[in-house]
């Protein structure tokens, strides 16, 4: 959605390209093991669409002639070191096996949780928001928060199945969302363009 | 717990 609004568009105004390179962060350490395990064809190119679209977006807002001039590089300021390093410490005390690929995968579950932040940072010093980026953002939380369901429906189908530092991440993930899901509702409800109160 | 289970989500 984002990448082809930007595309059709030639404007990135309002989309933070801090949130983009924390996902591509996330997908590049999360989809590690592309290189050596198979799960199923929808899951690998899935990935691979994840990484590749990020890397897009994150071209077009940084060198697309056009779309770099759009860019809200003096609102787009939240200081990322900050949630990186606190999600490294995580994934190396607080993981499944202490080892490289599974430390940054464990990175990488903590950094998804919060990489939405820079980007809902931006939409509240944006007055009015972009149609399309709000969609994006319902989309993005959307996406996320129908996970919750099938965490559920997998836990009473599977035996066996658990895996809480990935639902405690996505709970929080979710949970960081709502606030958001609020005013984007109550915009769409009113037929009011989005813009969430400072 | 510390069996690492299987990574087959996104």
């Amino acid at each position: 959605v984002l990448l082809l609004k930007i595309h059709a568009t030639k404007n990135c105004s309002g989309v933070s390209l801090k949130t983009q390179e924390l996902y591509a962060i996330v997908f590049v350490t999360r989809y590690l093991d592309l290189l050596f395990s198979f799960i199923s064809l929808y899951n690998t190119i899935m990935k691979l669409i994840f990484i590749g679209s990020s890397a897009c977006i994150i071209w077009y807002i940084r060198f697309h002639r056009v779309v770099s001039q759009t860019y809200d590089r003096e609102q787009d300021t939240f200081r990322v070191i900050f949630l990186i390093l606190p999600c490294l410490l995580l994934g190396i005390f607080i993981n499944h096996e202490f080892t490289i690929t599974e430390i940054l995968w464990t990175f990488s579950i903590y950094l998804e949780a919060v990489a939405i932040l820079p980007q809902l940072v931006l939409l509240q010093r944006t007055k009015n928001v972009d149609t399309l980026t709000g969609n994006y953002v319902f989309l993005l939380g959307g996406y996320r928060a129908l996970y919750l369901l099938n965490w559920i429906y997998r836990f009473l189908t599977e035996p066996g199945y658990r895996q809480w530092i990935v639902w405690i991440s996505g709970t929080i993930q979710t949970a960081i969302y709502c606030d958001f899901f609020y005013y984007y509702f109550q915009s769409w409800r009113r037929n009011e363009k989005l813009s969430l109160p400072s | 717990g510390n069996t690492k289970p299987p990574h087959d989500e996104l």
